[in-house]
């Protein structure tokens, strides 16, 4: 029988908290042995990023909801901290064994790579727990404070097209997602390839150029990413 | 998986996306 919004949002939440009650905090032994293999170890700049963010993200939710759900707002990227170390351990079982690779430090110590996972992995969470907050400011007046995708974009300070090269391999990695997850990953997806990617400051009106100017001269080799 | 649309291919994942391949 089809479901109702609230038994399908509780069913999301049931399904978050059945993969990540267990899930570590901090990089599993499996994790450390892949930063350990490294050409250089990932694992502070990883760890200090993560603590980083960490504070940005509760400074921006205390401003977004009020400072009385600041203990909220930690829950919440606790969560994400944990789905991110989960989702990064499976990318690298994936692509250890499709490039029969084990040394990823160039992608270990790539920041933006980072960023994109983490703030993929808190949207999850935060769209799993709901996103839009009724705040009173004062007895008369009550306003909506969305916490929707872009708003993660901004306080992590990742830009949509870096962020949108995370979505799909995030998916294959967890496959405990649930079908509104997904739908609403896509939906993320979408945002970003007719919309926010084509914003001003995006990297991908460098990445049109560089490909205009490596086309323009033929003797150059084709690029490897198109 | 079955309402989403993968569009990277069989060669293609994370690696070479952030130009790490």
């Amino acid at each position: 029988p089809p479901q109702t919004p609230v038994r399908t949002a509780m069913n999301t939440i049931q399904q978050l908290q059945m993969i990540l009650n267990t899930a570590d905090d901090k990089p599993s032994n499996t994790l450390e042995a892949y930063f350990h293999n490294c050409t250089v170890n990932p694992t502070n700049g990883i760890t200090n990023r993560v603590e980083y963010l960490g504070q940005r993200f509760r400074e921006n939710f205390a401003q977004a909801v009020g400072e009385g759900w600041v203990e909220i707002g930690s829950q919440r990227y606790k969560l994400g901290v944990r789905l991110y170390y989960r989702v990064m351990e499976s990318m690298l079982k994936s692509e250890e064994e499709r490039l029969s690779v084990h040394n990823f430090s160039k992608l270990l110590n790539d920041a933006t790579f980072h960023g994109s996972l983490l703030a993929c992995a808190v949207e999850v969470v935060m769209t799993t727990y709901g996103t839009t907050w009724s705040i009173t400011l004062t007895s008369d007046i009550q306003t909506e404070t969305d916490l929707s995708f872009p708003w993660i974009l901004r306080v992590f300070d990742i830009k949509a097209y870096e962020f949108y090269k995370v979505i799909e391999s995030f998916i294959k990695a967890e496959p405990n997602l649930t079908r509104e997850m997904i739908k609403h990953m896509e939906r993320c997806e979408h945002r970003i390839m007719e919309c926010i990617a084509w914003q001003t400051d995006s990297p991908l009106f460098d990445i049109l150029r560089q490909q205009r100017e490596q086309e323009d001269q033929p003797d150059q080799p084709e690029p490897t990413s198109t | 998986f079955q309402d989403y649309h993968f569009g990277l291919d069989e060669g293609e994942g994370i690696s070479e996306l952030f130009d790490c391949d």
